[in-house]
């Protein structure tokens, strides 16, 4: 039996919505520790990988681990008969089949309840290596939004260089060339408008704008995003779910031909 | 111009 409670059923929302445009067919991993998605797009160019632990829930029970395959579109739809405030609850039988989901509503005494089908998806697991990164840049991410946004207008391809001077993106199009050029700043009192930026050696590396579009539909679940490069390798973009998880996306690189 | 690379030359199927 797998159950659990989310008081702030919202942020299991925030992170469907993150995802949901980039991995369609998913399986939630449940185990007694976490909930987890690893999954790649369909042109295996980019991989989301979320985690949310136990701690984050009000109540946690998983006696077997469990892989729910859900179609996130659908997911997402049923969580638009959800409220903001409302407590979410999930619930599937060993032998899954089928995921109740249930939002109570604790002002007005209001509980909704779905059925979903459960899908048998065939899990492609990729082994991660862990990476000691040459860069490391934790910035705002509502000005990552923004940059990837503003670029977009440029051209599809972002050239992404750490180096000394800062942290520099460009793109170039038919209409010209783009630079934004951010500096660390841990000058200013608001811990979230801070640029930190960790460089053990200069990278410069360029990715498709369309992919990391995809990815700042995570802004919501975090006001700091954090970059990790190192030459020649995917790029890591998390999104920390405060203390209780996160969201990452890696993004293999575009190479000159 | 630039190609896409593909994650699977990075990332290895468990």
């Amino acid at each position: 039996m797998f159950e659990a409670r989310l008081a702030n059923g919202n942020i299991f929302k925030m992170i469907v919505e993150s995802i949901r445009e980039l991995v369609v067919d998913v399986n939630i991993d449940c185990s007694t520790e976490e909930l987890s998605i690893q999954c790649m797009d369909s042109a295996h160019v980019a991989l989301v990988s979320m985690s949310l632990s136990q701690s984050a829930f009000d109540h946690f029970r998983c006696d077997r681990s469990l892989s729910l395959g859900l179609n996130l579109p659908n997911v997402s739809k049923i969580f638009k008969m959800m409220g903001r405030d409302d407590t979410m609850v999930l619930k599937a039988e060993d032998s899954a089949d089928k995921l109740m989901l249930m939002f109570e509503n604790d002002k007005s005494g209001t509980i909704a309840d779905f059925e979903l089908k459960l899908m048998a998806i065939e899990a492609e697991q990729l082994g991660v290596p862990d990476t000691a990164y040459k860069c490391s840049i934790s910035m705002p991410s509502s000005e990552f939004q923004r940059i990837v946004r503003d670029l977009q207008v440029m051209g599809d391809t972002c050239k992404i260089s750490c180096t000394k001077e800062g942290l520099k993106f460009s793109a170039t199009g038919q209409i010209g060339t783009g630079n934004i050029l951010m500096r660390q700043n841990v000058a200013s009192e608001k811990e979230e408008d801070h640029v930190t930026i960790d460089m053990e050696e200069p990278v410069e590396l360029n990715f498709a704008l369309r992919y990391l579009n995809f990815f700042t539909k995570a802004t919501p679940l975090s006001p700091t995003v954090i970059l990790k490069m190192s030459p020649g390798l995917p790029i890591v973009i998390e999104y920390p779910i405060e203390q209780l998880g996160h969201v990452k996306y890696y993004l293999a690189p575009k190479m000159e031909e | 111009n630039m190609k896409q690379g593909s994650l699977l030359g990075f990332f290895t199927k468990k």
